[in-house]
């Protein structure tokens, strides 16, 4: 869902 | 990916490489905070657990793998390359980094977007990362004088966060729910740690004089 967006950055 | 976020990696990229460069070249770590090189290790190692679990994309995973070895290489060179330590000033490098750690875990733990243990480790490491260069500015502080590649490296620093915070906005304009408090306001508070640094760094580069960080 929407909050592993911010997983992918390093 | 967007230009922002890519200039972001390159520059945090760069700015391990310049350390690594400086320490390996001219075998010297003079300068250079372990304390915050020790929390940049521990900031890797704990945002990265989903290095083997989530893959994201070949450069994703290239470059976790390059900044974990890169920071642990760092570290060990400090502590245990029989020239490179010599040059480590422990005397200067006093900042109880220890006191960084538990407050950032106790804070992880309280302020998170899932109590799950890879996502407190995560949070963690944001909050780690706001405030690992802290030893490093302080160190810079106490012994005045910075050789340029030293203020390279924390110049570099600062811009791979103020980069990736203009990755964020424009990710918040382009993406629905692209909401991620936690991430920006940790990231904010990083960016604003290394201002007052970046003002002398400007100041000195400007007036073409050696950089000098008031005491």
């Amino acid at each position: 869902e929407y909050s592993n967006s911010a997983k992918d950055e390093l | 990916m967007n230009i922002f976020r890519l200039a972001g990696d390159m520059t945090h990229l760069a700015s391990v490489l310049v350390l690594l460069l400086k320490i390996h070249t001219i075998k010297s770590c003079a300068g250079i905070s372990l304390k915050t090189q020790e929390l940049y290790a521990l900031v890797f190692a704990t945002r990265y657990l989903d290095l083997f679990t989530d893959y994201i994309s070949l450069y994703n995973t290239l470059m976790k793998l390059i900044f974990l070895v890169s920071s642990f290489s760092i570290v060990w060179y400090i502590r245990h390359h029989k020239i490179v330590r010599r040059s480590y000033d422990k005397d200067q490098d006093t900042f109880r980094h220890y006191f960084l750690v538990l407050p950032c875990f106790l804070l992880a733990l309280v302020i998170n977007e899932k109590f799950t243990v890879k996502e407190i480790m995560w949070t963690f490491s944001l909050y780690l990362e706001a405030v690992a260069i802290l030893p490093q500015l302080v160190l810079l502080q106490r012994t005045r004088n910075i050789d340029n590649l030293t203020g390279q490296y924390v110049f570099l620093l600062g811009a791979y966060r103020s980069l990736y915070i203009l990755n964020w906005i424009y990710r918040y304009f382009t993406e629905p729910h692209y909401v991620h408090w936690i991430t920006w306001i940790s990231g904010l508070v990083q960016t604003l740690l290394y201002a007052d640094f970046f003002y002398y760094y400007f100041q000195s580069w400007k007036n073409n004089v050696k950089l000098e960080l008031p005491a």
